[in-house]
């Protein structure tokens, strides 16, 4: 079973 | 994407700062940039239109599909840096 990582990247734009 | 409903939101560059926080990306589980929160002061919160859980599906008509995370946070900056242009003009889709 593949499982999309879930981590999520966050950023900031300025 | 299924049916949304999408609108076009010009954001005028009226302060220093655009002011959004962005997550997601391609290869992520979230794979068009969402955004996650709008910085009182700035740009983004001053236009009124833009709002959290809003996904931003272009950028001055560059489609962000496919585009990885700093790539999609890149495209933003840069069009907010260009002297080109005094505004933004995002296409966003209203989840839900």
């Amino acid at each position: 079973l593949f499982v999309e990582p879930q981590w999520v990247p966050v950023s900031w734009v300025y | 994407i299924s049916a949304l409903n999408t609108a076009l939101v010009r954001v005028v560059k009226n302060s220093n700062t655009l002011g959004i926080a962005i997550e997601g990306g391609a290869n992520t589980r979230q794979p068009l940039p969402r955004i996650v929160t709008i910085q009182k002061g700035g740009s983004a919160h001053n236009c009124g239109q833009l709002k959290v859980g809003q996904v931003i599906l272009e950028v001055n008509g560059i489609s962000l599909r496919g585009q990885e995370h700093e790539e999609a946070a890149r495209i933003i900056a840069e069009a907010f840096k260009t002297k080109e242009k005094d505004h933004i003009d995002f296409l966003v889709a209203e989840l839900g």
